[in-house]
């Protein structure tokens, strides 16, 4: 068995908000977030990945984050004003999004865990969107209508109680 | 003062590498992490973000991960066989990398905390390369050659203790 997980969490009062190709230079993510916390708006998930290239040589990356369902709209209003100050491409926003999460402890030291859950998404033809791991989470994002069949199949491989 | 925060962590043990362009279809994150768990390799932060599209109209995801420096050449070697089988374009491993850890509680509902820690790095002009969070740890990714200065400079900005 996996003593190191300890149950599984569907979280279905999320939104996912992505700003794209921002200019890749520092400050940039500061300022983003810095105008949500003003606004008072609590971010849940934060994803920033690999850069990218902009048509005219700039480099960029995506910033992806989740908030909950009711600050979507003016999350995407605030990001928007933002646009032409931090040079990004667009916003785009996804609320047909659920969030299931493995919950334990050590669990980045155990090589299997993260497979063994992509693995039961996989075999129900589940697809993983989104991404983000701590040694107490994982934490994938799927689509809002198989949130509920994404949890009972993580907990069903996991043999698990629910968070 | 930020109660939720407790201290700063620095980690200059890790390498990164991504798959770019994986088809995103269900099953393809499962191949790949179990393919490192069934070589026994431990992954720290797991990203992935944003959807993006191959010239053929697939759409596909980046996938970055860290492990271990000690593994990166053997990860490297891994993921460079299963490229064919999963169809993604190519393997980037960058070792050039340090993470920079926040560590805390309750940093979720805190709006603020992770703007905080972005604009510390910012006004040394230390750019955030990859970022994931969590309730108890917001991590950035900065050059190598950085870690200590990030470190450093999280510390002051939060007055803190280190972990
Ligand atoms: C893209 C954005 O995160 C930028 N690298 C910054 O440091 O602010
Ligand atoms: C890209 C990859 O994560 C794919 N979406 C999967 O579910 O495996």
């Amino acid at each position: 068995n996996h003593p190191p997980v300890r149950g599984v969490a569907l979280d279905t009062n999320q939104a996912q908000i992505a700003m794209r190709h921002v200019p890749d230079y520092p400050g940039r993510a500061a300022k983003i977030f810095g105008k949500l916390a003003q606004e008072n708006i609590s971010v849940d998930m934060i994803i920033q990945s690999q850069r990218s290239r902009l048509m005219d040589q700039i480099p960029s990356r995506d910033i992806a984050f989740t908030v909950s369902r009711n600050d979507a709209e003016l999350t995407e209003k605030i990001l928007q004003n933002l646009l032409p100050e931090i040079g990004a491409q667009d916003i785009l926003l996804d609320e047909d999004i659920a969030k299931v999460s493995l919950v334990g402890a050590g669990m980045v030291g155990n090589p299997g865990v993260a497979a063994k859950m992509f693995s039961a998404l996989a075999q129900q033809q589940i697809n993983i969107q989104m991404i983000t791991t701590s040694e107490i989470k994982i934490s994938c994002v799927v689509a809002k209508s198989q949130g509920e069949r994404a949890l009972q199949i993580i907990h069903e491989g996991f043999d698990l109680g629910n968070y």
